[in-house]
């Protein structure tokens, strides 16, 4: 069976709403190293790959290997029913019918029950190579969420463009041509407005906007992103979580103008 | 979408 309690809602139902608006019926995928999920867009143009390792739970067992099959919709429904500081707990049997899920208050002793009835969910797995990156740009996360939303009114396609000068974000649109360029930033003060880029080779690569808005939606789980890219490879975009958990999302390019 | 790349030509199904 499984039982995984967290200590804070508020993890589950941020990245249940980062994701919800990209993939609907997804298998989290639990065993003794934790939940995961994989899924893609319908359009198999992204896809979002989730670890919540075993450590980010308090406690977690998981005996053998289930697939929850639940539709995110409805998940969300329940969620709302919890508050953010309400410690959640996960349990399903081992062939199990639903999923339940418990939300305590931290400070009353208000304890509410929900079960989610469970879909069989035939997905597609994607095996990921594993990648070296020509680019790592490491930003705040808010910031990469401002840069997308602004080239958004403009076009609906963003060219990322990293050299050795640094990061350069441009569009272009029927009303004209927008860019914002960042370069490597170090503050002692406020290491969250940090900006980092490793860079190996240039890489020059485009991208629907539409997608990067979709991803920063998960910019409440963490301060800072890392944005990956390889020529001619998907962009991957990186939300680190507590305990080396994460929330990935992957972007096929655009065939460059 | 115009000019749009999938996954399935960079990864592939497990």
């Amino acid at each position: 069976m499984l039982e995984a309690r967290l200590e804070q809602a508020e993890l589950l139902k941020k990245v249940v709403d980062a994701i919800k608006d990209l993939v609907q019926d997804c298998n989290f995928d639990c065993n003794d190293s934790g939940v995961a999920l994989q899924a893609m867009d319908n359009s198999h143009v992204a896809l979002v790959s989730m670890m919540l390792k075993s450590e980010a739970f308090s406690p977690f067992r998981c005996d053998r290997n289930i697939a929850l099959g639940i539709n995110l919709s409805s998940l969300t429904k329940v969620l709302r029913c919890a508050q953010n500081n309400d410690i959640l707990t996960v349990k399903a049997e081992d062939a199990p019918d639903v999923v339940n899920l418990m939300f305590e208050s931290s400070d009353s002793d208000r304890l509410s029950e929900y079960d989610i009835k469970l879909m069989d969910i035939d997905q597609e797995h994607l095996g990921i190579p594993e990648t070296e990156y020509a680019a790592t740009v490491t930003m705040p996360s808010p910031e990469f969420q401002r840069i997308c939303r602004d080239l958004s009114a403009l076009s609906e396609s963003v060219s990322i463009e990293c050299t050795k000068e640094g990061v350069k974000f441009a569009c272009n649109g029927d009303i004209g041509s927008g860019a914002v360029t960042l370069r490597s930033h170090s503050d002692v003060e406020n290491p969250d407005q940090n900006i980092k880029i490793d860079l190996t080779e240039p890489v020059a690569l485009t991208f629907s906007l539409k997608y990067l808005s979709n991803f920063c939606k998960a910019s409440g789980l963490a301060k800072s992103v890392n944005i990956c890219l390889s020529n001619e490879v998907p962009l991957l975009v990186e939300y680190g979580l507590a305990a080396n958990s994460y929330l990935r999302f992957y972007l096929a390019p655009k065939i460059g103008d | 979408e115009k000019n749009q790349k999938t996954l399935l030509g960079f990864f592939q199904k497990t």
